[in-house]
């Protein structure tokens, strides 16, 4: 464990929380995607298969359980308690563009043809484009809530130090996940023209607002 | 990699 996987999974968690509080204190899913947070949850469902299989520590086993927990609380959230406030018009990313691909692409690249090492692939593979559906229909409405950039934030920071985890750990521990890493990447480059957005407008009070 | 199959990260 070193600072930036903690401090990576600290903002994980931030993140999973803040959208939890933001829809339960304004009993409202406004201008969240319900089909990023559906791949949320089985990017966590299918990676976090093996706490059925191997214990590692009782950090990695209840934080696991945390995040499979509130991915489902924010799926009731979205799609039954507070149905009524889903922006479903402008939810409307074609998510089979991502499902197909990565899918097939966790047959193809992979460390181990065993079906726990390809769904771990594919939960690998889909956490790095699960986010698309969400920032696409932020550039439909052309405008997003700030608590909500606030969990875009600390959602990108989280994959973002993890990249320097891995370079820590290949560092100190000769370890490396060519995976991981590659779709970390992906995945935290997908954020940087919200992470402008974020720095140059949020964080000097305005509100995000895209030119629509 | 720690065991074929286990991965220590979140």
């Amino acid at each position: 464990m070193n600072v930036f996987r903690l401090t990576g999974d600290l903002s994980h968690l931030a993140a999973i929380i803040i959208l939890l509080l933001k829809i339960w204190k304004t009993r409202s899913c406004a201008g969240i995607s319900g089909k990023s947070q559906i791949l949320f949850a089985v990017v966590f469902t299918s990676r976090y298969l093996d706490l059925l299989t191997s214990f590692i520590s009782l950090y990695n086993t209840s934080m696991k359980v945390i995040y499979i927990g509130c991915a489902y609380a924010t799926l009731y959230f979205v799609y039954m308690k507070f149905k009524a406030t889903y922006d479903g018009n402008h939810d409307t990313f074609r998510v089979e563009f991502l499902l197909v691909p990565v899918g097939g692409l966790s047959f193809l690249v992979n460390h181990d043809f065993s079906p726990l090492e390809i769904l771990w692939t594919f939960s690998i593979y889909l956490e790095s484009v699960a986010i698309l559906p969400q920032l696409f229909m932020i550039s439909k409405t052309g405008e997003a809530e700030t608590i909500t950039t606030h969990y875009l934030f600390f959602l990108g920071l989280y994959r973002a130090l993890y990249l320097f985890n891995w370079i820590w750990r290949f560092y100190f521990e000769g370890f490396f996940d060519m995976i991981a890493i590659v779709a970390g990447l992906v995945q935290t480059i997908l954020y940087c023209d919200f992470f402008y957005l974020y720095i140059t407008k949020v964080l000097k009070g305005k509100k995000l607002s895209l030119p629509a | 990699l720690l065991v074929l199959g286990e991965h220590d990260e979140l």
